[in-house]
């Protein structure tokens, strides 16, 4: 299982904005993505999950610095999708394992949320690809974090920097 | 825009399972992949939004042929984690475009987005990394979907294929 893991990432620049309550339509992630290119801003990890009587929430990721601006320019189209409100969270970092194949590799995805669960770390938010598994995860707790996947990933790194003269 | 797509995939053996109203603490998480990891079952879209007053669902994607195997195990764990429901959906289809670097160029997305609805195509979940944005869609629109798509990542082809004698 160890081996499929090539490293582990931390990105603390990244917020994470949500439109809930929108109507689970045609047309409206495009809406929202579009409004956001059209303003040159990059969306880190995009995040929908099922819908709840015909309404959804779209949540995804910016940069920190291109915050305001995705807010500004989602507030213009709020009423046109008809969404219950625009959230934001700033104290927000996304941890992430990478590696190759991963999705074949049925444990690695619980390995990476054992080590969080054993940190006590909260996870906010998942997104998966083959080659990545990412968290969003409170800010002030992403070295604890990477530390505790790394001990579960890289164990043996672990024991070679706990020997002290 | 266009180039940064070298491909489209579609994949309608995959079956959607949600684990609706756990508590959103660490653990959760964990013990719903360990599960279905120490049945080998492997796992590949896992899709958690925002929670909602400490409570959130987690969604995810098995191959249709381990989807009773996998609904079988969750069962015995509904109680431990306090789940209200197990939901899943046979009928979608998982369709993805694939490419390098796509997170820094904003509106590859909103392209995907606006293809599908444009095809009058609902986007059920959504979930991205940098070289690929899948879209969960009802399966029996998944041909029509991956034409729409063709059709604005790789127009020159479709101008090819459109000539008649
Ligand atoms: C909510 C949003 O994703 C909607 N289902 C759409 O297709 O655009
Ligand atoms: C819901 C689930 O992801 C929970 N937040 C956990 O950390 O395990």
């Amino acid at each position: 299982n160890m081996r499929a893991v090539s490293g582990i990432a931390s990105d603390e620049n990244q917020a994470r904005i949500a439109i809930t309550g929108v109507p689970d339509q045609p047309g409206v992630a495009a809406k929202i993505f579009g409004t956001l290119a059209n303003r040159n801003i990059s969306v880190d990890m995009i995040i929908q999950s099922l819908n709840k009587q015909e309404i959804n929430d779209v949540a995804f990721t910016v940069s920190s610095n291109d915050l305001n601006d995705a807010l500004e320019a989602l507030e213009k189209v709020k009423s046109e999708i008809q969404a219950d409100a625009i959230l934001h969270d700033t104290s927000v970092a996304k941890v992430s394992i990478v590696g190759i194949g991963m999705i074949d590799r049925p444990g690695i995805a619980a390995d990476m949320f054992s080590a969080l669960s054993e940190g006590q770390i909260n996870i906010k938010m998942i997104a998966t690809s083959e080659i990545k598994i990412s968290c969003l995860i409170e800010k002030a707790q992403a070295k604890q974090a990477v530390q505790t996947i790394h001990n579960v990933f890289f164990p043996e790194a672990c024991g070679a920097t706990l020997v002290t003269d």
